[in-house]
Parts: C-alpha cells; structure tokens; sequence
C-alpha cells in the first residue's frame, strides 16, 4: 500500500504541504462510498 | 533578436538574483522571529480563534501540537472505508486536543 | 536561427525558475505578516484584559489541525508514551497546518487571495521591511502569476 509522510512539529513549512493528502483521502472516501452505493462493501481490513 | 534576447536574460538574471537575496533574508527573519522568546509567548491561537473559521465552524476539529520532526504518515486506504493517521514522534510525547465546541 | 533558438529555451527556463521564487516569497511573505499579525494581536488582547488567557484555552504555534464532519467515528489508539498515535476515521478528514489557519483567521491581511482593504494594506506594509514592500503592494492586487521585477 502506498502512503504519504510529513514532517510535522516545525514553523512555518513549505504551503500547501497537506494538500495532496487531503486530495487523496478524498478520493478515497469517494471511491469507498461509490463501492457502497453499488452494494458489495469490501470486506474490512483490521490493523 | 539574438541582441535582444541576451539583453533581456540579463534583466532576468538580475530579477533572479534579487529574488534569492529576498528569499534568503525573509527565511532568516521568519527563523529569528519564532525564536524570539515574546513571539514564543504570544505565538498562539484560542480555540475560538479556530472556531471562528467558517469552513471549521460546524466540523469535529483535532489540534495536533507535536515536537520537531514528528513523522506524519496516511496510507492510501483507497475503497477500504477506514481512512487512517498515524503520528510517530522520536523528540518527545505528542500532545492532541479536542477543540470544544462553543 | 540556432542560437536565438537557444537564448529562448535558457529565457523559458529562467522565467520558470523565476516565478516559482517568487511564489516561495510570496509564501514567505504572507507567513511572515501573519505571524507578526497574531503576536501583535495577542499582546494587545492580553494588555486590555491585563492577563493571558487560560492556558487549556490556546494553543501554541506550531501546530496542525484535523478537521473532519461531526458524524465522522474516529477511534483513536495512542502508545502509553504519547510517541505514538494512530487515528481511524470511517469517513474523510482534512489535514491544515497553523498558517493556513491563520490565513482563514484573516491574519494575513487577505492578501493570500489578493482581497485587501486600503487600511489592511497599510498594516501588512507595516509589518515586512521595506524591501519587501513592493511585493506586498503588488500582492494586494491578487497573487502575482506573471514576473514581477521591482524596480529596485
């Protein structure tokens, strides 16, 4: 599985260091909620 | 026009070089600025400060206060439904705070 | 023709380099006026309250924020040291860092997005050296995309 890694805890990081993982988790949540839409929900992985 | 072209990247060389200086001496003002011990102070925002925010208003917000190069790490869970965040800290315990509501 | 042809791709490059520079100093810029603007702030609201607010009240820079809707279950595993956190959401979240909060808390003057009011161009020129206020100016009329070369 892929991921993203950020360094937090300093001042003033570079802008929009978020922004492609907002733009991820969103297109994760959308293609879940589209999986549920057509009824066969995946089954959950547990960590 | 191979005049005016070499005159003109002498323009932007110059513009380029400029930039750098200003960026480098606005890197080091930021730097000092967070160092100074009054901004260190005063450097905070209340929670209605963040409540105050409209696309935050009517949202379930954590705030997240960890030391220096914490690792945030958010696998792509993609069609799995559970969506994660996992913080590891190697300079100390990381600090989490439910913003209340009012 | 070949060497002009050359001169235009080394002008092409140099005007990319150029204008992500200015915008890493237009971020620069905005963090900096932002940061000055909270502090000054805070001092005044701690002078005319003449105490500090509550310290389980405020949190201190840096930080980041999670925000995610109301009806978002998250369940949240953390390590008996506090090093480690481990979060599940069911639906999705937003990850902000403390400048963007301070951006939407109109710290920066709304020049992030080229909206400022003559009185709040003059506070954000206040607070940058004059070296840098010809780029604040040029801000206030919305983000610079083109090359900005200030006369200077």
């Amino acid at each position: 599985r892929s991921r993203m890694l950020v360094s937090i805890g300093e001042s003033f990081g570079l802008s929009n260091r978020f922004q492609k993982i907002n733009q991820m988790v969103n297109s994760s949540d959308r293609s879940f909620k589209r999986t549920l839409d057509l009824g066969s929900a995946p089954k959950q992985k547990r960590l | 026009k191979a005049f005016a072209l070499r005159k003109e990247l002498g323009d932007l060389e110059r513009a380029e070089k400029s930039l750098d200086e200003l960026i480098h001496s606005s890197t080091t003002q930021l730097k000092q600025l967070t160092e100074y011990k009054d901004s260190q102070r005063l450097g905070y925002v209340t929670y209605q400060d963040i409540r105050s925010v409209s696309t935050l208003r009517d949202q379930t917000v954590i705030a997240v206060k960890a030391p220096a190069e914490t690792k945030l790490e958010v696998p792509d869970t993609a069609g799995q439904g559970s969506l994660q965040i996992y913080l590891k800290s190697k300079n100390g315990p990381i600090e989490v705070y439910l913003c209340p509501e009012e | 023709a070949q060497e002009c042809q050359n001169l235009e791709v080394e002008r092409q490059r140099r005007l990319e380099r150029i204008k992500q520079k200015q915008s890493q100093l237009q971020e620069l810029i905005l963090q900096q006026i932002a940061f000055k603007n909270l502090v000054q702030r805070n001092r005044q609201s701690e002078q005319q309250a003449n105490r500090p607010p509550p310290p389980n009240s405020i949190i201190h820079l840096p930080f980041i924020i999670v925000n995610t809707s109301k009806k978002t279950v998250i369940d949240c595993s953390i390590s008996n040291d506090k090093f480690e956190y481990l979060f599940n959401f069911d639906s999705m979240f937003e990850i902000h860092d403390d400048i963007e909060v301070l951006k939407r808390m109109g710290m920066a003057c709304g020049l992030e997005v080229g909206k400022c009011s003559p009185e709040d161009l003059k506070v954000a020129r206040s607070l940058v050296p004059k070296a840098l206020e010809p780029y604040v100016i040029e801000m206030a009329k919305g983000p610079i995309s083109n090359v900005y070369i200030t006369g200077g």
